[in-house]
């Protein structure tokens, strides 16, 4: 695992964040719940606690489906490519990127028929990744490794994820240690990006 | 052109544009190919070549790309060569995080000396 030049990170009085969405993106529970359910996984191995609010301007971390230029220097470029971006603490801006086919539930084997669907869920885990300090890593097997096929689902912290948002903010008391479960490894071909 | 026509995921020219990468393959130090230029903007978006270089990029397979092609071949565990082999193309094109592998000319990556490592 690396982290941010300077190591920054959520400050120790501040482990309950408070997330929230862009009010622009009319997003369903059903998204909302993805996200619920990422933020879990990083909050089951740490003391952090992740509460969504309603209150887009006084949100910890905020959260937006954008296209192209979004006015952050780093506009999205439509379909694949990059898809989504995060900042480093303790800014908690996260971007992603609208123009993708973001699967949200299913079985992504449904989805073989949309063209280079990606799994909202594993990119919003990496993505909350850096919002807490966390960079890329070179363990390809790791949520922090920065590519992501089409058609896969990665949802599990590795212990190279678990080690590194524990050196950050320590481990959750509760958290047994145990590895977790090995990267879930679905994977299909989709195009020139198989 | 009738952008119904086409299919969605090829109507955003930007993925038209990364797609294209697959024409520079097997490009090496100092040729000159068309479009090369756009290859350089990608490296310097995710660090491999400096945020500090702000001259024009040119079509050249010059040091500057050698130097950020290698070191992306050694983030990402693939052979060395300095040049825009089939495999490092492929990697190339595999959708990814924005956020930048290289920070202040440091690699984030690299498994030999991180910025911080921890034994357990």
């Amino acid at each position: 695992y690396t982290l941010f030049p300077g190591e920054p990170r959520w400050p120790k009085d501040r482990r309950d964040l408070t997330y929230a969405f862009d009010p622009r993106n009319p997003l369903t529970d059903e998204v909302k719940g993805v996200f619920a359910r990422a933020f879990g996984r990083w909050a089951e191995v740490t003391e952090l606690n992740f509460t969504n609010i309603e209150s887009f301007t006084t949100s910890d971390i905020t959260i937006g489906f954008y296209t192209g230029d979004h006015g952050d220097g780093e506009p999205f470029d439509g379909v694949l490519g990059t898809l989504a971006h995060a900042f480093s603490p303790p800014s908690g801006k996260f971007h992603l990127d609208a123009d993708e086919n973001w699967v949200v539930s299913g079985d992504l084997d449904s989805f073989l028929s949309v063209t280079a669907a990606v799994d909202l869920e594993s990119v919003a885990v990496h993505e909350i990744g850096h919002l807490l300090g966390l960079g890329h890593s070179s363990v390809e097997e790791s949520i922090m490794y920065p590519t992501i096929t089409t058609g896969k689902r990665k949802v599990d912290l590795t212990n190279d994820d678990v080690e590194g948002i524990q050196y950050l903010y320590g481990a959750n008391p509760n958290f047994n240690g145990t590895s977790p479960p090995s990267t879930t490894t679905r994977q299909r071909d989709t195009g020139s990006f198989g | 052109p009738n952008s119904t026509a086409i299919p969605p995921s090829l109507r955003n020219t930007t993925r038209v544009f990364w797609n294209a990468f697959s024409n520079f393959t097997g490009c090496h130090h100092g040729q000159n190919v068309d479009g090369l230029f756009r290859i350089k903007k990608y490296f310097q978006r995710f660090g491999y070549i400096p945020q500090t270089y702000t001259g024009n990029f040119t079509d050249d397979f010059d040091d500057i790309l050698k130097a950020a092609v290698e070191l992306y071949q050694k983030n990402f565990g693939l052979n060395v060569t300095g040049e825009l082999d089939a495999l490092t193309i492929k990697h190339i094109v595999i959708p990814r995080c924005g956020n930048p592998d290289v920070v202040n000319g440091t690699s984030v990556m690299h498994n030999g000396p991180r910025l911080h490592t921890v034994k357990h």
